[in-house]
Order: C-alpha cells, then sequence, then structure tokens
C-alpha cells in the first residue's frame, strides 16, 4: 500500500476474519435444515390445533382485517428464536458496570412464558455491555455534579432545542464536544438512534448519492432512506469495491439523466459493533480527497474506545478531525449516558441547528444526562484535575490485548482489529449458541449471543465487550471459563497455529 | 452433548428429539437391513 | 445461497435423501431415483417458489415480503452464480434420474414434467410475474 507520499497507517493494521473448515459451515446448514423442519412440522400442528398456538395471532373477528401478525415473518421466532430466548432479555436488577445482578427466572413451557424464583444471581461478570471505559458507575461523589443539574433544571426539558429546552447545560456541554474532538463547532441530540436517522435526511436528498458500508447500523439505513437519496452499498471495509462505486459515480452520474451528483456522501462507521472490525479510515480519507466525495463517520462505539485519547478512529489513525466532514457519536456507550452528538464545521453545525428534524420537533437531552457527558468529557480531557481518564482508556487498550491474544491462543475464532474492545468469538451452529450463553450464565458470567439472521447464517457467534472497569481477576475468570467450554462444547474452530 | 450440539436437537424439546432419533435409527436399521439383502 | 459451503449442503441434502429412500426394502432403485427427483424439485419449487416474504423480520419496511426466496435472491439480479447453480442442480439430477429409470416412459413423463416445474419459475421472464 505505499503511496507517493508514504504508507496510509502509521502503524500496523492487523485484523482477522478467519473461516472455519468448510464441514463446520455445512454442519451449520444441515442443524438450521432439521430446526427448520421441526419448525414447519410444529406449524402443521398448530394449524390443525393439535397444538395450542401461544404465538400473538389475530382474535376471530380481526380476521378480515389487514393481518397485525405477519405469520411466516414470525417463523423464526416461533421455532428457532423462542427455543433459546432465555439467552436473551435478561432482567439486570443493578447497573451494567463491570458485574451486574441478575433476576434468576425459569420456564414451564420452553420459553413462551417465565417466572421469577425470587433469586437474585448476584455479582455476574458483565460482558456484554458497551461500558468501555467502566462510566456506567453510581458512586455518590462522582456525581454530585449530575444531583446538581437534576436540582437546578428537573430530570427532563420536555421542550426541543428550537423553544425552552435550550439550556447553559447543553452550550457547556457542546463546546467541549467540539473542543474534544478539535473542530469547529458540536450540537448534542437527545438519542443516539435519532441522531443518525433524522440528521442524514438533513445533509443529503434526492440526485444525491449515498455511499454505505454494508455493515451499518439500523440507524444509518433509516437515515439514508428517509433522505430520498440514492444509496448504493460497498463491501464491508473493502477499498476497492468502494473506489469502483465512486468511479461510477463520478463517470456515469445520476441514472438517466446523467447529470452529475448534486452530492456524494459516503457513510462509515468507526468500530463496527458486529464484526470488532476498524474502519480504514486513512484510506477513506484518501478516496474523498481523490473523487471530492463527503465523509460522515459513525463514532458509535469508537468514541471514547479507541486512540491514546479516546478521541476515535481520528485520533487512533492520527488524522487531522477536519479531512472528516461529519463527525457523528453516541453517548451511549462510553459515557454511560444517551443522546449523541454530529460535530465538523460551524457552518455545517449551524445549518443543522436549524433544519435537523431533531432540533424542531424532539425532546432535548435532559440535563442530567447532559452533565454527565460533561463530567466524562472533562475527565477524559483531565480537565478535572486528574489522570483517570486516559488511565481508564490505556486500561481498556490493555484489557483488549490481552483478552484477545488469550482467546487467539486458546484456539478460538475471532473476529475483527486487534485494538477493537468488541470481539466477536465465533461459535457458528445455532444449538452451540444458546449452550454457551447458557453454561457462562452458570458460571456467573453474562455474555451476548448473535445469530442468524443479524448475523450470516453461518457465524452465529458470542460478542464480548471489553471494559476498563474489568479487572484482571475478572477477564481471567471469563478466559478460563471459555477455555473450559473450548473443550466441552467443541468450540476451538481456528486453524492457525496457536502461538 | 456433542450430537445434540451439532444436530441442533439441544434446540428441541424432547418429544422432538425422540421423532428425530427414532427417524434416524429407523432410517439406518432399514439401510443396513437392504444393504443386507444387496449383498 | 451465496453463504460459504451452502452449495456443498445442499448437494449432500440431496445425497442423504437419495440415501433415505435407498434404504427403504421395498423400493427399486429406479423407483428411488424417481422419487429423489420427485421429492426435490416439490421442495424446491416449495421453498424457492411457493413461499413469499422472509422467514424473519426485515428492515426493509416490507419490500420482501410479496416476493418469493428466488426472487429475492441476489437483490433481483439474474443470471448470477446461485442463480445459475439451483437451475443446473435439477437438470443434473433429471439426467441421473432418466438414466437410472432407464428411459421407462412412465418414469420419464413423470419426471419431465417435474423438472420443468422447477424450470420455469426460474425463467428470467417470469421474475415477479403472478
Amino acid at each position: 500500500h505505499s503511496q507517493a507520499n508514504g504508507v496510509p497507517y502509521k502503524k500496523p493494521f492487523f485484523e482477522s476474519f478467519e473461516q472455519a473448515p468448510l464441514y463446520i459451515a455445512v454442519l451449520t446448514y444441515m442443524g438450521y435444515g432439521i430446526v427448520t423442519l421441526f419448525g414447519y412440522l410444529r406449524d402443521f400442528m398448530r394449524t390443525w390445533g393439535l397444538e395450542k398456538c401461544r404465538a400473538a395471532v389475530e382474535r376471530l373477528e380481526q380476521t378480515d382485517f389487514v393481518p397485525l401478525y405477519q405469520d411466516f415473518e414470525n417463523f423464526y421466532t416461533r421455532n428457532l428464536y423462542r427455543r433459546v430466548s432465555d439467552n436473551w432479555n435478561r432482567p439486570i436488577c443493578s447497573l451494567p458496570g463491570p458485574e451486574f445482578d441478575l433476576m434468576e427466572r425459569v420456564t414451564d413451557d420452553y420459553n413462551w412464558t417465565f417466572r421469577y424464583t425470587g433469586k437474585v444471581i448476584k455479582n455476574v461478570i458483565n460482558m456484554g455491555s458497551y461500558n468501555y471505559l467502566g462510566f456506567a458507575e453510581n458512586d455518590e461523589k462522582n456525581l454530585s455534579t449530575v444531583a446538581d443539574a437534576i436540582e437546578r433544571h428537573g430530570l427532563g426539558l420536555c421542550s426541543s432545542r428550537h423553544e425552552i429546552g435550550n439550556t447553559e447545560v447543553h452550550e457547556e456541554l457542546e463546546n467541549l464536544i467540539a473542543r474534544f474532538l478539535g473542530v469547529e463547532s458540536a450540537m448534542a441530540f437527545g438519542m443516539g438512534f435519532a441522531t443518525n436517522s433524522m440528521n442524514i435526511p438533513a445533509l443529503v436528498s434526492k440526485g444525491c448519492l449515498i455511499l454505505s458500508d454494508e455493515l451499518n447500523h439500523t440507524s444509518i439505513i433509516l437515515g439514508a432512506r428517509l433522505s430520498g437519496a440514492t444509496i448504493r452499498v460497498f463491501k464491508h471495509n473493502n477499498m476497492k469495491s468502494l473506489e469502483k462505486l465512486l468511479r461510477d459515480a463520478i463517470v456515469h452520474g445520476q441514472p438517466r439523466t446523467r447529470k452529475p451528483w448534486k452530492k456524494i456522501l459516503i457513510i462509515v462507521e468507526g468500530i463496527y459493533s458486529m464484526e470488532g472490525s476498524v474502519v480504514r479510515l486513512p484510506e477513506i480519507v484518501a478516496l474523498k480527497k481523490k473523487y471530492k466525495a463527503y465523509l460522515y463517520l459513525d463514532e458509535a462505539h469508537s468514541i471514547g474506545a479507541i486512540g491514546p485519547g479516546g478521541r476515535g478512529v481520528v485520533e487512533y489513525f492520527d488524522l487531522n478531525p477536519a479531512d472528516v466532514d461529519v463527525l457523528m457519536g453516541t453517548f451511549t456507550k462510553t459515557f454511560g449516558a444517551a443522546g449523541g452528538y454530529i460535530a465538523g464545521k460551524k457552518e455545517l453545525v449551524d445549518y443543522l441547528r436549524v433544519n435537523s428534524h431533531s432540533a424542531v420537533y424532539a425532546t432535548s437531552m435532559s440535563s442530567p444526562v447532559a452533565q454527565q457527558i460533561i463530567r466524562v468529557l472533562k475527565c477524559l480531557m483531565g480537565l478535572d484535575g486528574t489522570t483517570i481518564g486516559r488511565q481508564r482508556v490505556h486500561r481498556l487498550a490493555a484489557n483488549t490485548r490481552y483478552f484477545r491474544e488469550r482467546l487467539h491462543q486458546m484456539g478460538f475464532i475471532i473476529y475483527g482489529h486487534e485494538d477493537s474492545p468488541v470481539v466477536p468469538l465465533l461459535l457458528f451452529m445455532p444449538a452451540k449458541t444458546g449452550a454457551f450463553a447458557r453454561e457462562m450464565l452458570n458460571r456467573d458470567i453474562g455474555v451476548v449471543v448473535v445469530g442468524f439472521p443479524a448475523t450470516p447464517i453461518a457465524e452465529s457467534r458470542a460478542r464480548f465487550c471489553i471494559s476498563a472497569a474489568h479487572t484482571q481477576e475478572m477477564l481471567d475468570k471469563v478466559l478460563s471459563a471459555i477455555d473450559e467450554l473450548g473443550d466441552f462444547l467443541h468450540i476451538r474452530f481456528s486453524r492457525h497455529s496457536r502461538s | 452433548y456433542q450430537y445434540l450440539l451439532v444436530t441442533a436437537l439441544y434446540m428441541l424439546e424432547p418429544w422432538e428429539r425422540t421423532v428425530f432419533n427414532s427417524f434416524l435409527v429407523s432410517v439406518v436399521g432399514m439401510a443396513v437391513y437392504t444393504g443386507y439383502v444387496f449383498m | 445461497m451465496n453463504s460459504r459451503g451452502i452449495w456443498l449442503a445442499y448437494v449432500l441434502g440431496i445425497g442423504l435423501l437419495h440415501i433415505v429412500l435407498l434404504s427403504i426394502p421395498f423400493f427399486s432403485v429406479p423407483v428411488v431415483w424417481s422419487l429423489t427427483n420427485i421429492i426435490h424439485n416439490m421442495g424446491m419449487y416449495i421453498f424457492l417458489h411457493t413461499v413469499k416474504g422472509t422467514p424473519f423480520e426485515t428492515p426493509d419496511q416490507g419490500k420482501a415480503r410479496l416476493l418469493t426466496h428466488w426472487e429475492q435472491m441476489d437483490y433481483g439480479v439474474q443470471f448470477t452464480a446461485s442463480r445459475k447453480f439451483l437451475t443446473i442442480t435439477p437438470i443434473v439430477l433429471y439426467f441421473l434420474t432418466s438414466f437410472y429409470t432407464k428411459y421407462d416412459r412412465m418414469h420419464f413423463i413423470i419426471n419431465t414434467v417435474s423438472l420443468l416445474s422447477v424450470l420455469i419459475p426460474k425463467l428470467p421472464q417470469l421474475h415477479g410475474v403472478r
């Protein structure tokens, strides 16, 4: 990749997506086939009244109306997901910190209904929350400013930014975000998802072209669809695929009319939370400059989680923030808060202040949440007189490297970039996914497992989110549990030689 | 346990596993018989 | 249908179906081959050309709900590798079946009708036709 003026990366860019042996893929399809066949058998029995249908169906009086419940679209929910659904939506009864407490629940009818036993499973290690820097905490001394904000402004402002929902807390927060990111201006929104879905339509419209990574988040997809712009999808993190689309867009222009596109907007994410991959930002910036396109970078998972100062992938690759036209991120993950931001040039932010759907209609971010974000930002920037923020960023980086290396040594297939705190461990078969989550809970470890259709059919996985708040003992306990399950469930699929 | 995991029978209810296993046993039984007759 | 190993799994599935039928003692070899062909084509017709929509929720605001699996494949692009593969397999199976049934008239007619039932819906001219 050496270019005229040196290499795009200042450090080696290492990410892996190792494939399992072919027989694993075949056995995975066979498993899905068997469960699907039994699903059809069960649906047949439900249709002919041989079995009571527990899923939501229309009442007799409603049958002549438009169907409320798409029967076939819930086939997977009824016949696959339901069977292992005890692994999802677990009732957590504490904050999503490095450890949390779970309500124990049991089922008498194969997960159609649950009942609580009243017992609490205490101190379960939390490997599923996006609590990257461990700021999801509730000790009194750290949250005094948040308590003051509640005293001064109450819990909610119940008005939009264009009316009385605009307070000095918001302005302080936005100035701090702009300073943290090193850009001219920033704007905060009350909801992370809406930051994408409501602002992309304000930036592009019909006659524009959106080049979107195939694994982009649903909020980006919704925003792109609402905008009315033409959407083209390039392969995940694949620069050749992106450049080909850019060239076609420049050379051929709009379909039929052949007019040049009004704007070309490349939309990517900093860290992909299902793959654990990091965007190839230096190459994308080089492409956008070459083809005069705009770049929209969604740092939902990377802000605070990567880079020496926690400033995200722009800092991680040591790039100039001005190279990215629209910097977007959310406060839901690292900041232990809610909401999102858009940052960039002042004229961009001022335009959004006037034209963004969120600014006009949505309730603005509530003050205690804004105050929590200000607290975390000051901690990250060292403005609170401590180095806690920077220590946590380094702690997270160390935990991530350690965790990934150990899993790799144990022979598991893990996806993504070596510095990404999101660590997908591939399980492939649907039954192993359910068994893994159950066995880990038996060992007091809470994990998130993901399967088809949220992932490709042959790539079910467990997704670990590392936190700076995880201690070495916690990580070692998790790793030894995974090591044990590696033999018990036979999930060591990697064929790379174990270092 | 591996058999249950790989065939995804792990996700099914006991009676479904029984149905699948009896189907499998009968197919294998018939295959053995047919092979024997054929030989 | 582009996933890695799914074509191999599909061919192995046909082989497994054939072995299951072959293990039934009172079926002759021609009957077994014709049954393999007919059951395979019936399954292909149902799963690819009859069932509409997706067995799970998709974020496309219900666009796929009225399309069969065959029409949803590769976003509707024709002559892709998967489409060619799924068009060729029933034909190959038909040739094998015709050979093993020694071109008996009755078998031939039944298998030909069965083959056409899965080839005709695959024609690009019939994309989206009801």
